[in-house]
């Protein structure tokens, strides 16, 4: 068992550059992969793809700080917005 | 997931949790994160890299707060959660965390929040305070309170164990977590209770199992104490 490691999240940055210290301890790729692995295993592959572009629409209905953030960690990763999105919905889509 | 809060009989009051997902990457994207504000820790919190919500956390000097799955309703009512989601611009559920944890002046008040504050989807919330019985389980739906379980030290209730079934209701034969945490405490006893003997009790097998990530003790009084252990094997 070990400890986990340690961030700053200050909240008087802009929410979009806040996450930005994951980068000095994960490297994009390996977290583009991993949360990939997460959403393979959680959503079916057509399903993902047929959820995009809905997901993607509805980004801009997600409430500021968190939609700030989460396109600013979509776009540190260089990753798909909807992928981001979607993980941060994990435990309200798990039924769907 | 397990969370215990439990209050010692110096009024002390811990709070411990195991966050069980069965993805066994989780394990490496595990983080703990200082919330800073002007500078100085605001609140903080245990989550993975990437989800900016929070299932675990401390607001320091005022209370702790874990979030345990509740999964009462059928696959077919996801829709529910969209509309919640969408219609009503309800919050998810770590999100409210993250609120609480950020606004809340004291145990009370995030007792409150937690408890009245629309979500998309049902949870249990779980908080510790500082103060001698402050400790509570929230029951919730999307709407509201559905029960609030608090410690009750002076008849005999200085622990409260959640794991993700209604605390009113047996757990499902197959799950044992809730009955061999319960044992654990009673035999550990409110005497013995401490940061120490609480990860002894989470780290019990099934109470620890195969799909837990991670344990995190905390103690709102006592906030440097703060500790999360990424699980090797479960």
């Amino acid at each position: 068992d070990v400890a986990p490691p340690t961030i700053n999240v200050s909240l008087d940055q802009d929410p979009e550059v806040r996450w930005k210290p994951l980068m000095d301890i994960y490297d994009p790729d390996y977290l583009r992969e991993a949360s990939a692995e997460v959403i393979d295993s959680t959503i079916p592959k057509w399903m993902h793809h047929a959820v995009i572009p809905i997901v993607t629409a509805l980004e801009k209905f997600v409430p500021q700080p968190y939609a700030g953030e989460i396109r600013g960690i979509a776009s540190l990763l260089k990753g798909n917005l909807a992928d981001a999105v979607m993980l941060n919905f994990a435990y309200e889509v798990s039924a769907f | 997931c397990t969370s215990i809060v439990a209050q010692d009989t110096k009024g002390h009051v811990y709070h411990g949790r195991n966050l069980d997902y069965p993805h066994p990457v989780l394990r490496n994207l595990t983080i703990n994160i200082n919330f800073l504000k002007n500078g100085k820790v605001a609140y903080q919190g245990t989550s993975f890299a990437g989800y900016v919500g929070l299932w675990t956390g401390q607001s320091p000097h005022k209370f702790t707060v874990s979030g345990d799955q509740r999964g009462t309703e059928h696959w077919w009512n996801w829709w529910k959660n969209v509309v919640s989601a969408f219609l009503f611009r309800r919050s998810p559920v770590s999100w409210l965390v993250r609120e609480t944890l950020e606004d809340a002046e004291d145990f009370t008040d995030a007792v409150m929040r937690l408890s009245k504050t629309p979500i998309i989807a049902g949870v249990y919330y779980i908080v510790g305070g500082v103060r001698a019985g402050e400790g509570v389980v929230i029951t919730r739906d999307r709407a509201g309170p559905v029960d609030i379980w608090p410690l009750e030290p002076l008849n005999g209730g200085w622990f409260r164990v959640e794991t993700n079934f209604d605390h009113w209701r047996p757990t499902p034969s197959r799950d044992h977590r809730r009955e061999v945490a319960n044992k654990a405490l009673n035999t550990t006893g409110q005497n013995n209770i401490n940061m120490h003997t609480l990860y002894k009790v989470l780290s019990l097998s099934p109470v620890c199992n195969g799909i837990t990530v991670y344990t995190t003790m905390m103690s709102a009084a006592s906030p440097d104490n703060y500790k999360t252990l990424v699980r090797a094997k479960g």
